[in-house]
Parts: C-alpha cells; sequence; structure tokens
C-alpha cells in the first residue's frame, strides 16, 4: 500500500544525509496519485496535499531517524482531522417529534437507510420512530418503504395519491405529534442537485416541518462529482451530515474526504449492506486507511 | 542530442485537471498524456488548442476501438440480461429499454428477476404498464434462476420477441451474489441455445473510479456484451468508460438521461467526447 511505497521514497534518502524539499515532493506526488485513484476531488487533494507538505517540511520529518514512518503518521493524522475526529453522533436532542429528513441523489440508499435509522432507533435507542414516504414519483417507493417498515415493526405513515410531498410531511408530523411517535423520519425522493424545482420541494418541505437533521445519504462509490453534489444540497438545505453507503463494496471511499472538505459537515453514519442492521457510527479511522491505499 | 518532448507542465495542468475531473482516473490520463507526447510534433505540444484537438481524437479512438452496435433482435425470442450494482439504474432502464425496442415495433416481455428487494418486482411492473409490455414475476424470495427459467419459456410459448430480463442489485465483492447471476446465465442458456443474447452492465456517471472494478468483475462473470451508462443528465461526466474501452473492449451502447420513459439514447462517442471538454 501506500505506506510501504512512502517508506521505500523516503528510505532511499537516508543514505545521502539531510532530506530535501525534492524528497518531500516525491513522496507528496505518491499521495497525491494515491488520493486521486481514490476518488478524493482532484483540488480537494490540492488542497490535502498543500497542508502535508507544509507539516512535512517541518522537524519532525526532516530531523527524524526514519522520516518515511513520519510521514506517513502525518499524511494519516491530517487525513483524520479533515475527516473529522469529533464524535458524530446523531443529535436528537429537541423536542418530539424529533425530525430526521433524508435527501440525495437517485438510487444513493436513502429508503434503505431510513428503515436503517428507524431500526437502529429502535433497537439500541429505545426510540419509538415513524417513517414517511415523501417519494411520490419513483414507482412503488412508497410500497418500498412500507414493505421495509413492516420487517422492523416500525409505523409508517399512509402516505395518498395526489398529496404533495410538504404536505405528506406535515400531516405525518400531526399524527407523530398526536401519537407517542418522538422521532419521524422523512424518505424524500431522488434527485439531482441541478434540479431547481425539486431542490425547491426540499426547501419547501424544510421550512413545513423544520427537520432538526437534515442528512445528505451519498454513494461511497462516488467520484469527482461528490463536490459539486455535496456544495449544492449544502448550500440548498444546510445539512447537518451525511451518510456514505455501500461501505460493504471495494470502492476506496474517497468521496467521505471531499464531502467533508467541502461542506465542513459531519460523517454520521456508513451504510455497510443491503440487511436493515447494516448501519455503523462513522469512526474515521475506519476509512482513513481505505482512503490512503 | 534528442530531448524527449514533452508537454509543458503548466500546460498539461489544465488539461489533467479537466479529464481527471470527468473521472477519466489517473492511469487514463497519463497514459493520453504520453501518446500526445509520442504522436505530436514538438512544436505542436506547446499549442492548447492543439492539444484539446488531438486529446478528443485520442480519446475517440480508444471508443472507437470498443464500438458497440445498438440492440436488434436478431432470433426469436431475443433474450437480453440487465446487471450492475446497487441502485445504478436497472429497472428504470429496462424500463426505458422496453419502450424503445417496443416503438421500434419489437413484442416484448420484462421479467422481474429481482426476488429480494423490498418492492422491486412492483416497481417493474409499474414501468411494465406504462410502456405496455408482457410481465413475468417471481414470487418474493424465489430463486431469481427459477425466475428466468420461466420467462424463457413463457417468451418461447407466447412467441415473444425480446425478453428483459431485471437482476437485483449487488456488489461485485460478493461472491455468492455473482455465482446466482452466473447460475441464471446458465439456466438461461440451458433452456433457450444463444441465450442471453445480450448481457447489459448498467453504471452510474457518478461513480468514481470503482466502475472499472465493477466492468471487470461482472464481465468476468458474465461476459458483458454493453453498458448503459446513466444519470448523465447530472454534472458528472461518467469519464471511466474510456478506461473501460480502453481495457476491457467493452462498448456503451446506450446513456441514461433522466427518469422518464424517453430518457434513453444510443451512445454517441463523438457527443460523450466534447462533453468532456464544456
Ligand atoms: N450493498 C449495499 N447496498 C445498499 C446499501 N444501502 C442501500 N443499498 C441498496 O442500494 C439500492 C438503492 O437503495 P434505495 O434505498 O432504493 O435508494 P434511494 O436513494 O432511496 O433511491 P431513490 O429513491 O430512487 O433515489 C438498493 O438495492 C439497496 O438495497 C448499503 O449500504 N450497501
Ligand atoms: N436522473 C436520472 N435518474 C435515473 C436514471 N436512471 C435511473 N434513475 C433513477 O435512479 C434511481 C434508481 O433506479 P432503479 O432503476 O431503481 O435502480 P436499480 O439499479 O434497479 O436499483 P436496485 O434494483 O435497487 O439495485 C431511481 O430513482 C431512478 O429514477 C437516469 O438516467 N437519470
Ligand atoms: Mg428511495
Ligand atoms: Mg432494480
Amino acid at each position: 500500500g501506500i505506506s510501504e511505497k512512502l517508506n521505500t521514497t523516503l528510505k532511499r534518502v537516508r543514505g545521502y544525509g539531510k532530506l530535501s524539499e525534492k524528497n518531500i515532493d516525491e513522496a507528496l506526488r505518491e499521495v497525491r496519485l494515491s488520493l486521486l485513484e481514490a476518488d478524493v476531488n482532484f483540488k480537494v487533494v490540492r488542497d490535502f496535499v498543500g497542508s502535508v507538505k507544509n507539516r512535512a517540511l517541518g522537524t519532525e520529518v526532516m530531523e527524524s531517524l526514519s522520516p518515511g514512518q513520519q510521514f506517513v503518521k502525518i499524511v494519516h493524522e491530517e487525513l483524520i482531522n479533515v475527516l473529522g475526529s469529533e464524535s458524530s453522533e446523531l443529535d436528537l436532542k429537541s423536542a418530539p417529534p424529533v425530525g430526521i429528513m433524508l435527501i440525495g441523489l437517485q438510487g444513493s440508499g436513502k429508503t434503505t437507510t431510513a428503515s436503517k435509522l428507524a431500526k437502529y432507533l429502535k433497537d439500541t435507542q429505545k426510540r419509538n420512530p415513524y417513517l414517511v414516504p415523501a417519494d411520490i414519483y419513483r414507482p412503488a417507493a412508497i410500497d418500498q418503504l412500507k414493505v421495509l417498515a413492516g420487517q422492523i415493526g416500525v409505523d409508517v405513515y399512509d402516505t395518498q395519491p395526489g398529496v404533495m410531498p410538504a404536505q405528506i410531511c406535515k400531516d405525518a408530523m400531526e399524527i407523530a405529534r398526536k401519537s407517542a411517535h418522538d422521532i419521524v423520519i422523512f424518505d424524500t425522493a431522488g434527485r439531482l442537485h441541478i434540479d431547481n424545482e425539486l431542490m425547491d420541494e426540499l426547501k419547501t418541505i424544510k421550512s413545513e416541518v423544520s427537520p432538526h437533521q437534515v442528512l445528505l445519504v451519498a454513494d461511497a462509490m462516488t467520484g469527482q462529482d461528490a463536490v459539486n453534489v455535496s456544495t449544492s444540497f449544502n448550500e440548498a438545505m444546510d445539512i447537518d451530515g451525511v451518510v456514505l453507503t455501500k461501505m460493504d463494496g471495494d470502492a476506496r471511499g474517497g468521496a467521505a474526504l471531499s464531502i467533508k472538505a467541502v461542506t465542513g459537515k459531519p460523517i454520521k453514519f456508513f451504510g455497510t449492506g443491503e440487511k436493515l442492521e447494516a448501519l455503523e457510527v462513522f469512526h474515521p479511522d475506519r476509512i482513513a486507511s481505505r482512503i490512503l491505499g | 542530442m534528442l530531448s524527449k518532448k514533452e508537454i509543458d507542465e503548466g500546460t498539461w495542468d489544465d488539461f489533467e485537471e479537466t479529464l481527471i475531473m470527468s473521472d477519466l482516473g489517473v492511469t487514463t490520463t497519463m497514459k493520453l498524456r504520453e501518446r500526445l507526447e509520442t504522436k505530436l510534433a514538438k512544436k505542436s505540444l506547446e499549442d492548447e488548442e492543439t492539444i484539446e484537438q488531438a486529446l478528443k481524437e485520442e480519446i475517440l479512438e480508444i471508443l472507437k476501438g470498443a464500438q458497440g452496435t445498438p440492440i436488434k433482435a436478431v432470433s426469436q425470442p431475443f433474450v437480453i440480461m440487465v446487471a450492475g450494482v446497487n441502485g445504478v439504474g436497472k429497472t428504470t432502464t429496462i424500463g426505458k429499454l422496453a419502450h424503445k425496442l417496443k416503438q421500434e415495433d419489437n413484442n416484448v416481455m420484462v421479467a422481474a428477476g429481482d426476488t429480494f428487494r423490498a418492492a422491486a418486482m412492483e416497481q417493474l411492473e409499474v414501468w411494465s404498464k406504462r410502456v405496455g409490455t408482457e410481465f413475468l414475476r417471481g414470487e418474493s424470495g424465489r430463486d431469481p434462476s427459477s425466475v428466468a427459467f420461466d420467462a424463457v419459456k413463457a417468451a418461447i410459448s407466447k412467441k415473444i420477441g425480446i425478453l428483459i430480463i431485471d437482476t437485483a442489485g449487488r456488489l461485485h465483492t460478493k461472491d455468492n451474489l455473482m455465482e446466482e447471476l452466473k447460475k441464471m446465465k446458465r439456466v438461461v442458456g440451458r433452456e433457450l441455445e444463444g441465450a442471453p443474447h445480450e448481457t447489459l452492465l448498467v453504471l452510474d456517471a457518478t461513480t468514481g473510479q470503482n466502475a472499472i472494478q465493477q466492468a471487470k468483475m461482472f464481465n468476468e462473470a458474465l461476459d458483458i456484451t454493453g453498458i448503459v451508462l446513466t444519470k448523465l443528465d447530472g454534472t458528472a461526466k461518467g469519464g471511466v468508460i474510456i478506461a473501460i474501452a480502453d481495457e476491457l473492449n467493452i462498448p456503451v451502447k446506450y446513456i441514461g438521461i433522466g427518469e422518464s420513459l424517453s430518457d434513453l439514447r444510443e451512445f454517441n462517442a463523438e457527443e460523450f467526447v466534447e462533453a468532456l471538454f464544456y
């Protein structure tokens, strides 16, 4: 992996005495290539390598007896730093019913994640979640969430045809308020960040139900476009966090670094499979070495 | 002394940014640079317009090398299997493809081979009704291969022109699920010689370098005859298909440009290459 490559690059140098900026540049080039291969965004990589270079030119590497090891340590630390070393627990501190709204591109895993979240909150957090199917466009989307709700024994709002998503969410909140549901999870339709009409729809839903948490659901295998997508969704909705799905594949997951770097918003969960128990709380270590390669 | 012809770093930086940001990937981008430095005269390597034009031609050459033909039913029933990882647009693409083929006067049947995911068969049934095709569903939880088997039998007895089989999304890293696909292909081939006549891999244009691994693994398992690249109506460029054409010789046959029935187009390499440089 990259650690071996970097050690080799910087070990060769030891024989000739002190490290030079040229040696560091060579090592940085390895890091850059690895991150680009991991799908980290081109500009995010440039910024990241820049900040690593600043540290690498300091004494901790230049005067170290094992510069290769020191360099790898810095890169790893900087990566953890950007990904978010703070706790990224889901913030549910709000008067019930606490609304959680899931948004994102088509097919990213919102409906499945909504159900996973409901299961997680019910089974491990002793909550009583209410699932709301607010996707009126995709064929059988409402059925899909109802089936999943049935599988985990969670109540689901009976979305009717002919009602717009904002009204659906508003009515569902009313029902939740009157019943014992302390969490409401809104599953929205997948949409393009450049579809103004549908982005406005999201804003309308938000203004109607003021969800306490708006989570962007993003696919771990997303490429360079992760920056465009997350920036747009964040600008429109001021997201509270991100769920990175399909982490059970072998995508390096560089999109995680891109998204965190450009939005500053924390990654909260990983989706790690198709089953409804496949949801893990985010931990930067879990993805840092994977991205670095 | 002959000095090595090289594009000046500063000039290349902009091109590298464009290509990488279009998801061509580091390897393909470096390869393209090397080819240009070999083919172009030293003088040309200093001119940005010449470089851009040469890049487009080079990419086009790679894509033409993996040229595909649009789907034509050359036997009856003509069987198409559709596969790919989760959420890329298989089921929607089948609706669109069925619509297109029906407009070309084919008698189409779609089979709901995803017996696993919640409401997957209902989803395909809605598309089938909208298009007006025959529809065959499996029971939930049933072996997908037996659904494919029934579908081929039904297509033969009902004199169907084209049968399209939907499959559940699956990550290429899951061996048992890839085995399930191989088994479906074997079962279909045993029931009808030469079937499936087309095996399409659906790729999402927003996917990064992992698309290459997806293509490799699905190709090893099923011998992919063509790719459908979906969600090109977004801002992603889908540049990974260049590496896939180069390394695996698999052509893109169609592109998905939206969520309605008419949002499927035959792949046009020239238009695709032009769009990379907007
Ligand atoms: N392997 C794997 N598959 C996942 C994961 N999360 C979701 N999926 C699958 O991805 C596919 C798409 O999931 P959906 O929940 O339908 O995605 P969506 O965002 O609601 O899709 P739209 O509503 O059409 O935008 C389904 O096949 C899911 O089973 C995950 O973490 N791992
Ligand atoms: N914008 C856009 N959305 C698309 C396109 N193709 C499919 N979609 C959307 O992507 C989402 C997933 O599509 P599906 O057809 O369910 O994908 P799938 O591969 O069958 O998903 P699984 O069966 O769960 O693996 C849906 O919301 C579709 O409407 C496209 O070309 N453009
Ligand atoms: Mg959904
Ligand atoms: Mg499907």
